[in-house]
């Protein structure tokens, strides 16, 4: 792991109290490489690298850390300030009901953190709604349907021979006939490429106040992680992440890479299939993992 | 070639972006790229044109080192069993759906089995791809076991002789212990309800996959042994390089692309034009 690759680099080289210019170079090289290991991008690897390199140059070395731990200390302190720096709730005190959009590729767990979110929000007192706006994967409103029947939620009985705007349109006034207070929109997954089908995004946003648009990423991602949030990010202006499957084994460095890339925060992980395996962003744990 | 006229560092840095934002992985194009450098050493390369050629030519030779044949050999008699796996949301359903069309096409009679009992609205969603095809889908109405509703298949596909049976799974993390358990114990039932089966087991890899495809495949080949690989969303911009890693390690083919959500997005795999597209 990292940490004896990092002992290893110093071992070769002698006698630190201070970590220099020179000694810090192979470290870092380590340091990208496990980076890259773990899915990071390659160009935020190589931008990270370089200002954490800035920000170690001329540290002391701990009288209780070995320059290797001293190197990771510093390493993954930044990569949680990068992570996390800007954490933050889903946003439910502005304008009301609140309507949140789930956007993304496809499978990336869209319809199911629909659910989740649905229950969450249930249990700290409000009145969710959930709106099947995809109208193209076989039996995509059910599915949400049978996700709401099981948390007791109501779900807006859309077609798929309506279009998703003027589903979204027709929802937002059931939810103000029935008092629901949240709404949530689940959208079908599509590819960050296709031009009319992020046009549709653009269009519900248009049509509906959304409070918050959530980019639904899956954590096991590689380096396209940087192309499809950029995009995604551009067309929307999304207003944070969701890393789903993330109670795998994928070391998560899509997470470093999307919000380097969006300034995004990444507001919620799935950790599960269950409705109730939606959990806060810890940036610590996930840097961590990233480092291996 | 990268509009570099000559081999120096500043290609070979290039290369190592090119390789590495194609998910080889950085152990891979290390490897890549000091096996070019040795070859340019030794004079054997020279312009970066040809060196581009033998870059592609090694990593050809990882995809393509299997044993078994590349396209799918029917059996001489009885059902040609295919059980579909992989983790959540990658496009075993949808899959399934595309291959029924391509067997259906070919003029033979196809299965599909609703395996995956589980997940809200998976029987539905199969079934509809089995209407799409106007191919039989064997369900249950209720959450039963997967197991059982395999056994049951088996059963009807030789009373019934289908040419082709296709077994959908619920997806399911690698790491998740009992899971894999119970894909072994799906195996294990079709073959004893139905000799030989599944005579292949087709695992299905998202194109947008990092290093993560190297532990998924490792894991679900030691649970019930891949015997074919579908890449999916190749339509995308991933290209999909991690199935280099994977072909390398297990040695076995891909069978197929899957290039859209459509029936007809799939294609027989072609090893030099995935290499190309890598290069692009
Ligand atoms: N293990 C695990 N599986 C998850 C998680 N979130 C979603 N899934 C699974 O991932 C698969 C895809 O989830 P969906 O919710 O259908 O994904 P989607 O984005 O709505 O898919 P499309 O609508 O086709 O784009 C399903 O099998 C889910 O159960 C998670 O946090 N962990
Ligand atoms: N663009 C594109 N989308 C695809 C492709 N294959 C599948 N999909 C989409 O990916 C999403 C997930 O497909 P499914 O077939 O439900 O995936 P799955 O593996 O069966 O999912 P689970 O059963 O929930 O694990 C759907 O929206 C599909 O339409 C492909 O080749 N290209
Ligand atoms: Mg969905
Ligand atoms: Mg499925």
């Amino acid at each position: 792991n990292l940490t004896d690759r990092l002992e290893g680099v110093f071992r070769r080289l002698r006698g630190h109290g201070t970590l220099t210019e020179d000694n810090i170079q192979e470290a870092m090289r380590e340091v990208r490489m496990a980076l890259l290991e773990a899915d990071v991008h390659f160009k935020v690897a190589r931008d990270f690298v370089a200002g954490v390199t800035e920000k170690a140059i001329g540290r002391e070395v701990a009288k209780s850390l070995s320059p290797g731990q001293q190197v990771i200390k510093i390493v993954h302190e930044e990569l949680v300030a990068l992570l996390g720096g800007n954490t933050e709730q889903l946003r439910l005190d502005g304008r009301q009901p609140v309507t949140i959009m789930m956007a993304g590729l496809q499978g990336s767990g869209k319809t199911t953190t629909s659910g989740k979110l649905a229950a969450m929000l249930k249990n700290k007192g409000r009145r969710p709604y959930l709106v099947p706006a995809d109208i193209y994967r076989p039996a995509a409103i059910e599915q949400l349907q049978v996700l709401g029947d099981k948390l007791g939620v109501p779900v807006h009985p859309s077609t798929t021979d309506t279009r998703p705007v003027d589903i979204c349109r027709q929802a937002m006034v059931a939810a103000a006939e029935k008092n629901y207070d949240t709404v949530i929109i689940d959208t079908a997954g599509r590819l960050h490429i296709d031009e009319s089908l992020m046009s549709e995004l653009k269009d519900i946003q248009e049509a509906v106040q959304l409070s918050e648009i959530l980019f639904v990423a899956d954590a096991m991602t590689g380096q396209d992680a940087v192309t499809v949030a950029e995009k995604f990010n551009h067309d929307l202006a999304i207003t944070g992440v969701v890393l789903t499957k993330m109670e795998g084994d994928a070391r998560g460095g899509a997470a470093l890479s999307i919000k380097s890339v969006t300034g995004k925060p990444i507001k919620f992980v799935g950790m599960g299939e269950g409705l109730d395996a939606l959990e806060v962003f810890h940036p610590d744990r996930t840097a961590s993992r990233i480092l291996g | 070639f990268l509009g570099r006229k000559e081999i120096d560092a500043e290609l070979f840095d290039d290369l190592e972006e090119l390789l590495i934002t194609a998910d080889l992985g950085v152990t891979t194009t290390r490897e890549l790229l000091d096996h070019a450098r040795r070859k340019v050493h030794r004079k054997e390369l020279s312009d970066p044109e040809s060196l581009k050629l033998a870059l592609k030519d090694k990593i050809k030779s990882f995809i393509i080192d299997y044993q078994r044949d590349a396209e799918l050999v029917m059996p001489e008699s009885g059902p040609f069993v295919i059980m579909v796996v992989g983790v959540n949301g990658v496009g075993k359903t949808t899959t399934i759906g595309k291959i029924a069309h391509k067997f259906v096409k070919a003029g033979r009679s196809v299965m599909l089995v609703a395996g995956d009992t589980f997940r809200a609205a998976a029987v539905s969603q199969l079934q509809i791809w089995g209407e799409r095809n106007g191919v039989h889908v064997v369900a249950r109405a209720d959450r039963a076991d997967p197991s059982s509703v395999v056994y049951d298949a088996m059963d009807i596909a030789k009373a019934k002789n289908y040419d082709v049976v296709l077994v959908d799974t619920a997806g399911r993390l690698h790491t998740q212990t009992n899971l894999m358990e119970e894909l072994k114990k799906i195996k294990r039932v079709m073959g004893k309800r139905l000799e030989g089966a599944p005579h292949e087991v087709m695992l299905v890899i998202d194109a947008t996959t990092g290093q993560n495809g190297i532990s998924q495949a490792k894991l679900f080949h030691e649970a019930v042994g891949i015997t074919g690989i579908t890449l999916t969303k190749l339509d995308g911009t991933a290209k999909g390089g991690i199935v280099a890693n994977i072909c390398r390690e297990m040695k076995t083919p891909i069978r197929f692309i899957g290039v859209g959500e459509k029936m007809e997005d799939l294609r027989d795999f072609d090893p030099d034009e995935f290499i190309e597209a890598l290069f692009e």
